[in-house]
């Protein structure tokens, strides 16, 4: 429980949420 | 004696007694995951966000998306009226919060959200001062410090310009704003410490 984040499972909203807009980047 | 999720970010404080710890963390989890996605967007418009690695990106809003709540939804704290509106939208009193098991946290929340909602600042204002909070060198896991205080130095330095300018009589408030900054780190670690026991007691 040294990571509440990674608990709450916040860890993964926030890499999806990040991820989503690395998605819509044009090449 | 089941432990509560006194969270505002829930819809209600009450807990269904049917329901398993598995199923209340589930349902906890649904109602606060736009908030937190809401939080993401937040930090991708920070100029500067985005050219910072992508772990140093994750490690940022890991450490501070709690604190970023907490100055975000502060007004659902009515010191006043001694009430926290849950997301549900209903208000529940201190004292029927307390008489659930709330504590000192619950006590400290309102302390907090009294002292940064009395400091009257803009939507403007108060954004970048959640910026500056989110952007903070010193979190855990940071891989390229430099850039992130370098970021974190322009946004304080931006936040010091605009309080000047918009408050030319009341010095004092850029200092109290900062003096906040320590307040959110302690309430950061009694929430981690409130969910360790309701993992542990669900």
């Amino acid at each position: 429980f040294s990571d509440p984040a990674s608990n709450l499972g916040l860890e993964d909203i926030i890499r999806k949420a990040l991820m989503g807009n690395l998605e819509e980047r044009p090449e | 004696n089941r432990m509560h999720l006194l969270c505002p970010m829930n819809t209600s404080p009450h807990v269904n007694p049917h329901k398993s710890g598995h199923g209340i963390w589930e349902e906890f989890s649904h109602s606060f995951t736009p908030a937190v996605r809401e939080v993401v967007e937040f930090a991708k418009r920070i100029p500067g966000f985005r050219d910072l690695s992508q772990h140093d990106q994750v490690s940022l809003l890991k450490a501070g998306t709690f604190e970023v709540l907490v100055v975000r939804f502060a007004s659902l704290f009515d010191v006043k009226d001694r009430t926290v509106k849950f997301l549900g939208g209903n208000k529940y009193s201190v004292e029927t919060l307390q008489a659930m098991g709330a504590g000192d946290f619950l006590t400290s929340m309102m302390d907090f959200s009294d002292k940064l909602m009395g400091l009257g600042l803009s939507e403007e204002e108060m954004s970048l001062f959640t910026a500056v909070v989110l952007i903070s060198a010193d979190r855990s896991g940071i891989e390229n410090v430099n850039s992130v205080e370098a970021l974190q130095e322009t946004l304080i330095r931006h936040l010091r310009g605009l309080i000047t300018k918009n408050h030319p009589n009341e010095s004092a408030i850029f200092t109290k704003l900062l003096l906040r900054l320590p307040d959110l780190r302690s309430l950061n670690n009694m929430h981690s410490e409130q969910l360790l026991a309701f993992k542990v007691h669900p």
